[in-house]
Order: structure tokens, then C-alpha cells, then sequence
């Protein structure tokens, strides 16, 4: 994946 | 979550409470960029807002809410509770020289056009400038209190320890968000001069002062 649309990360 | 990316995030956490320990114990703001501070609770506020729209994990969650909150009560104490102490001498960095051109490119530069897509990259741009303020202020007087210089290499690493997150994440999950690793980049390279003043003098039991 190029990128997490849930955003998870601080 | 792996290793690297759960000390990072209490490296943050670690962080925000040395910084409102400093200022409620010393019941000063002394030394302290209030724009810095600004900044930062304007990232959390618009990285965070999905915690209305999306629940990930209690974590997640958790976490999200200590770092809006505290970023709050730290603006508080530096611009209501304890203003008298407020530095603002110092703290001239002029903040619209980094919202501005940052907010442009979360237009131009991010993964997808949608408002809260764009509050996030916003978030993500801003915080990897967000501490020249203090920064700047630091090479202003010359010194920085050794608490604050504590709570500047907690801040500091919590993104290094990200960088090493994200080749962790590269690696065994085939994960790779290019947004927020050029801009972990770059936020880990501003404190590389700070790191080495911080380890070669405060390590060594001296205030950090910088060289004349």
C-alpha cells in the first residue's frame, strides 16, 4: 500500500 | 504497531508531560515558544479530527485525546494562567512564513482531494516545521533550560523512532507512505544540530548553551 487512508499512526 | 512506533509514540507522550511539568512545577513559561506550541495544537486539531468520523482501536483513540487535550492545556498555562512569564521577546518567528507556504502544498501534494485528506497532509507538513519557533527562540538567547532541552530530545526522537517505524513497516509490511516519511525526514534533520549539542553538553551534566 502506498498509504493508509485510516491514518492508524499519531 | 511494532516496536519502534510504540516508543515513538511514548517518546511524544513523554515529551508533552516534561513540557507541562516544566511549566506548572517552575510556574513559568520561561524559555518556551508559545508559537511552536500554536502550531502544534493546530496539528493535532486538524490530524485528528477522523476521531469523529473513524474509531481505529482504543489506542488510537486514547492516544489522539491525550495529545489534543494536553496540547490545549499547554497553550492555557503559556497564554492565560502563567502569560506574565510568556517570553514573547523571543519568540519572534514569524508563523504565517510556515502555515501559509504549508498549507499550499497539503493542496497541491497529497493523496487524496478531499477536505479531511487535506487537513491531515496540512497536519503532517506543519508538524515537520512546527518547532523552528523554538528552535529559532533557542538561538536567540544562546541557552535552553535543561528541563527544556529534555523535553526537545523526547519530541525529537519520537520521529526518528518513527523513521525507523516506517523501514520496519517498508519491510514486513510492504507499507510505505511517502507524504509522511519525507516530512518525518525532514522533521528528524531540523534536531540534528540540537541532538549533538544535547549530547555533548547535557549528557555531560552542563546547561545546553550554544556555541558563541
Amino acid at each position: 500500500a502506498t498509504y493508509d487512508p485510516n491514518h492508524d499512526e499519531l | 504497531m511494532n516496536v519502534f512506533r510504540l516508543t515513538g509514540d511514548i517518546a511524544h507522550l513523554l515529551a508533552i508531560i516534561l513540557l507541562l511539568m516544566k511549566i506548572w512545577k517552575t510556574r513559568s513559561c520561561a524559555g518556551v515558544s508559545g508559537k511552536s506550541q500554536m502550531m502544534f495544537a493546530l496539528v493535532f486539531t486538524t490530524r485528528y479530527l477522523d476521531l469523529i468520523t473513524n474509531f481505529i482501536s482504543l489506542y488510537n483513540t486514547t492516544m489522539k485525546m491525550i495529545f489534543i487535550a494536553s496540547s490545549y492545556g499547554t497553550l492555557y498555562l503559556m497564554f492565560l494562567k502563567f502569560r506574565a512569564t510568556y517570553d514573547s521577546n523571543h519568540d519572534t518567528f514569524r508563523m504565517e512564513f510556515l502555515v501559509v507556504p504549508v498549507a499550499g502544498l497539503s493542496f497541491l501534494v497529497n493523496h487524496d482531494f478531499s477536505p479531511l485528506e487535506i487537513l491531515w497532509t496540512f497536519s503532517i507538513y506543519l508538524e515537520s516545521v512546527a518547532i523552528l519557533p523554538q528552535l529559532f527562540m533557542i538561538s536567540k538567547t544562546g541557552e535552553a533550560e535543561t528541563i527544556t532541552s529534555h523535553y526537545l530530545f523526547a519530541l525529537g526522537s519520537y520521529r526518528a523512532l518513527y523513521i525507523l517505524n516506517w523501514v520496519y513497516r517498508f519491510y514486513f509490511e510492504g507499507f510505505f507512505d511517502l507524504i509522511a516519511v519525507v516530512a518525518g525526514c525532514v522533521q528528524t534533520v531540523l534536531y540534528c544540530d540540537f541532538f549533538y549539542l544535547y549530547i555533548t553538553k547535557v549528557w555531560k551534566g552542563k546547561k545546553l548553551t550554544l556555541p558563541a
